[in-house]
């Protein structure tokens, strides 16, 4: 970005404007980002261009050194099973997510179950009944239109007869802003606690990072209905950047758990967040 | 709203008689949020508020006391222009079957467009055909297999074993047997970096030569919408685009990037996830939408 520049100037911080709003980032947080950075350069006296490029990572890093934030692990409950519930607007790759933590989960040894509670979507309990069958999990599953709450009560109950270390509940997709799904959402989280006995373990929202400033509503929608505990971020084997989520930690100090960088069961990895800064400013 | 905050711009410039062009610069810098806030793409905001600047300047009478709503009205009418002034209308086939080829990124809404279109044929007299090119994703064809129950449209899923290019193909065929006047093509979602999967679907696309390939994009798409849409268009000639997911509140600025860099209609709105949810697309309501 800076490579082959002599000097910080004007030009220098429009560029970086622009590549950080090409990459999603907040116009809020650009300017507020760049308007330090100006201030430095006056105070220490910066004229090499690595030394904005510097700052910037540091800067950006801001938001995701929130203390809340940095906690990348996921928690695990006594007594089991620990219970991932889903969740997330629609097509984000809340499924494809499920069947990737499953497969981290069991490959360490550890036991699960999974809880179609997409009762709603054409084929939703065959997709997730698929990775099942790939994956050689159980599953619990009833009939489309059936209530979510009741597979997510079904599953946590097998998984206790079974002494299962985890079950991972799908839901369907909605959008943020229907208070009626909003309300399924909060009784899928209710019947849970009361069944668990505890909150479940990580409620995990699943955003694509192509999404750009509604990015921002279904963070704080989700996390207003049901106790969000960590965001799993998609696609960033695409071309997004996934520059939202800087605003996402920055304002509601939600952790950035794992990214998705695939199709496939092996897609998943932590989320590092020096790399995502990088790669913000690439 | 876009209006409210110019007022304050234009209330701090009471008392001229005529906008200067620092005004209007001010103005544009509120309206340049707005439109990076919904999600249009940097340089597009750039190139629009140029053509915006210059319709400003060159407007003669120029109360202050109007100032807002007159850039409000002339940003509203370069919007709705700049989206609608095309042809959105479907291309039929004069006569015999007209294809239909649906891409796009993953999790768009194809699947769900697929059936959406296939009712809407049938409300338009047409008796659509579904075919389920999607090989890869776990229980795609069986998610259209449930839409087109629902919608009580025929789908064709070629045999075990068969490539997309091979089911396309056959699936016009058995279109033609079958009285079908419309097959409407479900595809994977892919990368538009994924050089295998945009060399397929050009495949798909050479086999079966669609009278439309639209291209399906989520409304809430950022940024990045310019750069998969170019990619898409080159590559495939997209005719068309389905704005998915509008039922939410994302702003929908990609719709203005990707018509303006492409200059590809935006035939149809997704609404909602019933397959009655499909709507034509109304470039002044877009309009209003994205300015917030
Ligand atoms: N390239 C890429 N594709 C992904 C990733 N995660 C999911 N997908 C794809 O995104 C599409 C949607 O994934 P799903 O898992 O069905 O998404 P969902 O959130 O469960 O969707 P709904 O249940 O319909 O709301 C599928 O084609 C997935 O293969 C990722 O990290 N990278
Ligand atoms: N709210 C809403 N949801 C939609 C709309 N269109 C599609 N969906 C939902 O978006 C999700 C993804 O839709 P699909 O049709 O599976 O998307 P796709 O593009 O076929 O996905 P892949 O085949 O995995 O690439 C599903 O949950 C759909 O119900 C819409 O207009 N509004
Ligand atoms: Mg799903
Ligand atoms: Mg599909």
């Amino acid at each position: 970005l800076v490579t082959g520049r002599g000097r910080i100037d004007e030009s220098l911080f429009d560029d970086l404007e622009e590549s950080l709003i090409k990459a999603d980032v907040s116009v809020r947080l650009v300017t507020t980002a760049l308007d330090t950075l100006r201030e430095r350069t006056r105070t220490e006296r910066w004229s090499d261009p690595d030394d904005i490029l510097r700052g910037l990572r540091q800067t950006l890093g801001q938001a995701l050194r929130n203390p809340a934030v940095r906690e990348v692990g996921l928690a695990t409950g006594a007594p089991s099973p620990s219970l991932y519930l889903f969740v997330g607007v629609n097509g984000v790759g809340k499924t494809t997510s499920i069947a990737k933590l499953t497969r981290r989960l069991t490959a360490s040894g550890a036991k699960a179950l999974l809880a179609a509670a997409d009762t709603f979507r054409a084929g939703a309990i065959e997709q997730l009944d698929t990775w099942a069958d790939r994956l050689d999990v159980g599953i619990i599953k009833h009939r489309p239109g059936a209530d979510p709450s009741a597979v997510v009560f079904d599953a946590i109950q097998a998984a206790r007869a079974r002494h299962i270390d985890y079950v991972l509940a799908d839901t369907a997709g909605r959008i943020q802003t229907k208070a009626h799904l909003m309300e399924e959402l909060r009784k899928v989280a209710r019947v849970a606690e009361r069944s668990l006995g505890r909150r479940p373990d990580e409620v995990l929202l699943v955003m694509d990072a192509t999404t750009g400033q509604n990015g921002i509503s279904q963070a704080r929608l989700f996390t207003e209905a049901v106790p969000v505990s960590g965001i799993i971020l998609t696609k960033l084997d695409g071309t997004a950047r996934g520059g939202i989520v800087l605003s996402i930690a920055d304002e509601l100090g939600i952790p950035i758990k794992l990214v998705g960088s695939g199709e496939r069961a092996e897609d998943l990895e932590d989320f590092d967040p020096e790399a995502f800064i990088k790669a913000l400013l690439a | 709203s876009l209006t409210d905050k110019l007022q304050g711009v234009f209330a701090r410039l009471r008392g001229r008689g005529r906008l200067t062009e620092k005004d209007i610069d001010e103005a544009l810098r509120e309206v340049r949020l707005a439109l990076l806030e919904a999600d249009v793409h940097y340089r597009v905001v750039k190139e629009f508020l140029q053509r915006v600047r210059e319709r400003a300047i060159g407007t003669e009478v120029f109360e202050s006391l109007s100032g807002a709503q007159t850039v409000v009205r002339i940003v509203h009418s370069e919007l709705t222009a700049l989206l609608g002034g095309s042809d959105a209308r479907v291309q039929f086939a004069p006569k015999g079957q007209t294809v239909l080829m649906l891409c796009g990124l993953q999790g768009s809404g194809k699947t769900t467009t697929c059936g959406k279109l296939a009712g809407w044929m049938r409300r338009h007299g047409r008796h659509a055909l579904l075919v389920a090119c999607d090989i890869y994703r776990p229980a795609a064809r069986r998610q259209l297999e449930v839409l087109g129950e629902q919608i009580k449209a025929p789908v064709y899923g070629g045999s075990q074993g068969q490539s997309p290019v091979q089911i396309a193909r056959d699936a016009l065929r058995h279109a033609a047997v079958n009285g079908n006047d419309v097959v409407i093509v479900d595809t994977a979602g892919r990368l538009h970096i994924d050089e295998a999967m945009m060399e397929e679907l050009a495949q798909i696309r050479e086999a079966i030569q669609p009278h439309e390939t639209l291209l399906v994009v989520d409304a809430m798409t950022g940024q990045d919408a310019v750069n998969f849409a170019t990619d898409f268009h080159t590559r495939l000639s997209v005719s068309g685009f389905v704005l998915t997911k509008l039922d939410g509140d994302a702003r929908g600025g990609a719709a203005l990037s990707i018509r303006h860099v492409t200059g590809v209609p935006v035939k149809f709105v997704g609404m909602g996830e019933k397959l009655d949810n499909l709507d034509a697309f109304h470039p002044d309501r877009m309009a209003s939408r994205i300015l917030g």
